[in-house]
């Protein structure tokens, strides 16, 4: 007690120096808190001790028992106490502390003095334990009391800044709670453990907790099983909203998917969305849009899948879904494989429309020759019998025939004046129909090959006998060996035959238009071609075959060119460019540039087949030289550039 | 026989802005012997460019008087028609010569000088391509060795089977031979 008592006189002392300076650093506190612990452990060795003694007394009270001597020596104890503690409350707060100590004494002591016999009674353990209790409450007292004075009274200096107590007080109290903590966890976990053991090894007490689980896991599945349901049909149907009308067929359907007995799922699925739609039909309308969405289509291509699968596993084909599924692959088929055939048929109507049209205009520009009855009769039978063979291997023969129709001498004079006008003008008509044959021909030659092998050698005969009608056998062998690569090459797929054959016809619809309504021109190049040499015409017309026939139909001599000055470059190729352009106005077929020593017209063929690839006029080309002469006094004017070549400016610009 | 006539109207008739024909094909000549027989030449000469000393010795029909035309006496746009008749000789083409002058380039007017030198091209070729035997306006005289002025006043007509044109080896002072001999064309 005096040591206790001298403890905490020298640390009030210290405590009321250290208060009015008011500044206090960490090594401060740790010291107060030392001190403090110092001092509770003290007390608890004193209090130990005096209990010790007590229970010294008490059983020498119990040797000898007077109550007048106990509760003389008890009074005497506690007015020392008394005096203890008024002798440690130097200051107010030690005044508290001090007589909750004396409280804690008088306490114990009463119980010392009512628990005389009692402990007496007891044994060992008993009092073991509640000493232990005893010290346990007064050492968290103490320590409570500690706190509440280290709150209030210390003014803790960090860094010259003062730390609230409270932070001190957290930090303390949180180092002890993570081990309190820590320790409550661990004694629980072991209880818990202990518990769960025992418990676990109850059979009675597993079998309910298992059947409760089963109970409420099958409740969930049930739900889980409804909402995933409910998810999916409204997927299929369109609709978010629920209706009455879908918890009804959710139930059905819940019903006949827990009937084992019922298979027929998708027959309920539909059943239900047939009963959805029957009882939200006005729903329907106003969702109408909504229902022919996307995910009903799949809904209903999967219900149709899963009706045929039912059906096939049931061993009932559904011939209805199986048939209209079969149906859609075949049409896919079909459209895939008749795409060829209905491009060719087009191609080859077109083709028999432009060969009508032309057998009909040359009917109608040849009535002069109506006194003619062969001529007449000529073009009749040959359209006639054109359509009958159905532009079959007689066409060639008929082309032919045709050509030398009109290349015949007729009987009088003016039969051959009226015939070499007629075939003149038909010239171009004649090309156009022979090619629109040839390409009959081939087409039906493809159609052959389709059919079969066998139908194809018997139209190569006949095509082989109409050819040997031919004058020309170099021609004929020519086209026997154009057919045999066409035949081989049909082969395969014919893609690139049917490109062909579409520009083929674009080509022969221009043509067709352009001596349709180039009336006046082909007169003047009947004109023109009137005065060539008839040799001339005639290995044009077996020779040109498809080309125009502003490139392969010359109508008069070519023409050499030749340029007697000595100027620039730009001026030779301006000169060069113009009189190309003028050459093109006297349909010269073909103009040849002399004296290119120097090789500045080197690039002029290449402009040349450049412009009459793009199909540029002689308005357009005079055009772009315009255009490249303004640009020349432009930079001209600049002064910043020098000049360009006129042909790499056309071949860059055309 | 050679002629000769005047189409000058006829190229000025023409739109060349609008045009429509399609252009013709074009090669650098080289000469092929035989086929030289269906081609025609067209000798367009550029009379600014020729000797000035030829240009001061001017006659009234531009012609010597020793036979030789010269072609730097002659005015702008005149043309000289070449025909062979008799086909005796196979180096020798059809043809026409041109004389023109080459418009400045004004910059003002790009489509002024653009078609006159249009206008003058289409001139060549067209009295080049024409048919001599049937169309022709104004027949001369086929008196050989003669060089006659036609009366319509820019055309000249010779004998074709005695002339030669220089074509390659004398661009700057081309001359056209009337009594030249017969093997120096280089065609």
């Amino acid at each position: 007690q005096s040591t206790s008592a001298t403890s905490a006189k020298s640390l009030s002392t210290q405590r009321a120096v250290i208060s009015p300076d008011g500044e206090c650093s960490l090594d401060d506190l740790s010291f107060y808190v030392n001190q403090l612990s110092s001092l509770v452990i003290q007390m608890a060795r004193k209090e130990i001790k005096d209990k010790l003694e007590g229970r010294s007394k008490c059983l020498h009270h119990s040797i000898v028992p007077s109550p007048a001597v106990s509760k003389t020596a008890s009074e005497i104890a506690h007015e020392a106490m008394e005096l203890t503690a008024a002798e440690m409350c130097g200051t107010g707060e030690e005044c508290k502390e001090g007589g909750q100590k004396s409280f804690l004494y008088s306490e114990l002591s009463n119980k010392n003095k009512s628990g005389d016999k009692q402990i007496y009674q007891r044994d060992s353990k008993e009092f073991a334990d509640s000493i232990s209790k005893g010290l346990t409450v007064y050492a968290n007292r103490v320590a409570s009391d500690m706190m509440f004075s280290v709150m209030k009274t210390l003014k803790v200096h960090s860094s010259r800044k003062p730390i609230p107590a409270c932070v001190v007080l957290k930090r303390v109290l949180l180092n002890h709670a993570k081990e309190i903590v820590s320790d409550l966890i661990d004694s629980c976990m072991k209880k818990l453990h202990n518990i769960t053991g025992v418990l676990m090894a109850d059979s009675d007490f597993v079998s309910a907790v298992k059947r409760n689980l089963f109970n409420h896991g099958k409740q969930n599945a049930a739900d889980i099983m409804e909402a995933m349901l409910r998810h999916l049909v409204s997927a299929l149907i369109g609709e978010k909203k629920e209706t009455k009308s879908q918890h009804l067929s959710y139930a059905t359907l819940k019903a006949g998917s827990r009937d084992p007995k019922c298979n027929n799922k998708s027959l309920e699925l539909s059943a239900m969305k047939a009963e959805m739609k029957g009882k939200d039909k006005c729903k329907m309308k106003s969702d109408s849009c909504k229902s022919l969405t996307s995910a009903e289509k799949v809904g209903e291509h999967i219900l149709k899948e899963g009706l045929t699968m039912w059906n096939q596993k049931q061993g009932n084909p559904c011939k209805m879904v199986t048939k209209v599924c079969c149906n859609k692959d075949e049409k896919r088929e079909t459209i895939s494989a008749s795409t060829d055939s209905l491009a060719k048929d087009l191609i080859v109507s077109s083709l028999k429309l432009i060969q009508y049209h032309l057998t009909q205009q040359a009917r109608g520009k040849d009535t002069c020759e109506e006194d003619c009855p062969d001529s007449t009769t000529g073009y009749m039978a040959q359209s006639t019998q054109y359509e009958k063979c159905g532009g079959g291997q007689s066409a060639k023969a008929l082309s032919v025939k045709h050509l030398e129709f009109h290349g015949a001498p007729g009987p009088s004079t003016c039969q051959k004046e009226n015939q070499r006008i007629g075939s003149q003008k038909m010239d171009t008509s004649n090309i156009v129909l022979k090619l629109i044959q040839k390409l009959l021909n081939e087409s039906s030659n493809c159609e052959d090959l389709c059919e079969g092998e066998n139908k194809h050698s018997e139209p190569k005969v006949n095509k082989a006998t109409s050819m040997s009608k031919r004058p020309d056998e170099g021609e004929e062998q020519c086209q026997d060996h154009q057919e045999f690569d066409f035949i081989s090459g049909m082969k395969q797929v014919n893609w690139h035959f049917i490109g062909q054959l579409v520009e083929s016809v674009v080509k022969l619809c221009l043509m067709a238009e352009y001596s349709k309504n180039g009336a006046a021109l082909a007169e003047s190049e009947g004109e023109a071609a009137s005065t060539s040499k008839p040799t001339f015409r005639g290995t044009r017309c077996i020779h040109n075959d498809a080309m125009p026939q502003n490139y392969q139909d010359p109508p008069g001599h070519e023409v050499i060119v030749n340029n007697q000055c000595s100027t620039n470059s730009f001026q030779k190729q301006l000169r060069a460019v113009l009189q190309w352009i003028a050459a093109s106005q006297f349909d010269v077929p073909m103009l040849y540039f002399m004296g290119d020593d120097d090789g500045q017209l080197e690039k002029l063929p290449q402009v040349s087949a450049k412009a009459a690839e793009k199909g540029y006029s002689v308005g357009g080309l005079l055009q772009e030289v315009i255009k490249f002469a303004k640009e020349q006094q432009l930079d001209e004017a600049v002064g910043t550039m020098a000049k360009k070549q006129l042909l790499d400016w056309l071949l860059t610009n055309l | 026989m050679m002629a000769c006539f005047d189409t000058t109207m006829m190229s000025d008739d023409i739109d060349w802005l609008r045009n429509c024909r399609s252009v013709c094909k074009v090669d650098l000549y080289k000469p092929a012997g035989q086929q030289d027989q269906d081609r025609k030449v067209v000798c367009f000469v550029d009379v600014s460019t020729l000797n000035v000393e030829d240009k001061d010795c001017k006659d009234a029909a531009g012609s010597s008087s020793e036979g030789n035309l010269n072609l730097g006496n002659l005015e702008e746009k005149e043309i000289i028609v070449i025909k062979d008749t008799e086909k005796k000789y196979q180096s020798k083409m059809e043809g026409s010569v041109c004389l023109f002058k080459q418009a400045s380039s004004d910059p003002v007017s790009v489509l002024n000088w653009l078609f006159s030198d249009l206008q003058k091209y289409a001139l060549g070729f067209q009295h080049a391509l024409s048919p001599s035997t049937s169309s022709c306006k104004h027949k001369v005289g086929d008196t050989e060795g003669e060089c006659n002025r036609s009366s319509s006043g820019n055309c000249y007509s010779v004998y074709a089977n005695q002339v030669n044109i220089d074509l390659l080896n004398r661009p700057q002072n081309l001359q056209l031979e009337m009594a030249a001999t017969k093997n120096t064309n280089n065609n």
